[in-house]
């Protein structure tokens, strides 16, 4: 799993004292995105953030929830209750970035990042904002951990934690690693079966690992484009 | 749209060399 103290690190550095482990993990890859693009510690205007995730913060979610079992409900944490909302990690970057736009939390578990991806390039075309900080990321907790027993048809395999963060511009600059685009595919007929390859949830963020991987890899050949659908 | 920079975290760490 993800070292603890690769999160602490995160959280002390931009005083995230209340953070749950969820923000602290999409925290750890918007800092190193934007930093690796040249914006680290300065305001960016003009700039929206779009956060995708199957699950969400189900940890912080399920822990209210127990609370709620246990306690009265006037005894239960705000904190927990503020950062089991899904917008919580969104709002942590835009606040400890000063970042300025549009903030959107995507979740879904069918062509997450597909999605996430166009909605981006949506918001850069139509001149919604400059730039976008797009995160995708995956935290596993006791559900998801026990989802290949709990559910060993749809969720075969374990699954994958971790957070890709990638800044988006509509004009090349930072480190420019290439240009992406997103083209929807029309589907005739019934979908293959994607169990047989991998799990929808494992497909999300493994898609967004991929998806860096490949910009990581076309840095050395400027004028590439990798093409999504 | 273009990709300006990359940030990442797994079990292997923060940042772009352990992808």
């Amino acid at each position: 799993s993800i070292s603890k103290d690769a999160l602490l690190s995160v959280k002390n550095k931009y005083d995230l004292r209340r953070a749950d482990r969820y923000t602290a993990i999409v925290m750890a890859s918007a800092v190193q995105a934007c930093a690796d693009a040249g914006f680290a510690d300065c305001a960016m205007a003009d700039t929206g953030i779009i956060i995708a995730s199957s699950f969400g913060p189900h940890r912080t979610t399920f822990a209210f929830l127990n609370d709620i079992l246990d306690y009265p409900e006037d005894q239960v944490l705000p904190t927990t209750f503020s950062h089991s909302v899904h917008n919580a990690a969104a709002s942590y970057v835009a606040s400890s970035l000063q970042i300025r736009g549009p903030t959107i939390s995507l979740t879904g578990f069918e062509d997450l990042w597909f999605d996430a991806l166009e909605l981006s390039d949506v918001f850069l075309n139509s001149g919604c904002c400059q730039r976008i900080v797009l995160v995708g990321v995956e935290e596993l907790a006791l559900l998801t951990q026990s989802l290949p027993s709990i559910l060993p048809d749809s969720f075969h395999c374990r699954l994958l934690e971790g957070s890709v963060a990638l800044l988006l511009s509509s004009t090349p600059e930072g480190k420019n690693y290439t240009s992406i685009t997103c083209s929807r595919r029309s589907s005739c007929g019934e979908k293959p079966d994607r169990h047989s390859s991998c799990a929808t949830a494992n497909d999300f963020l493994g898609g967004a690992f991929q998806t860096a991987l490949k910009a990581l890899a076309s840095s050395n050949q400027p004028g590439t484009t990798i093409s999504i659908g | 749209m273009f990709i300006s920079g990359i940030g990442a975290i797994s079990a292997s760490g923060i940042g772009t060399e352990n992808l």
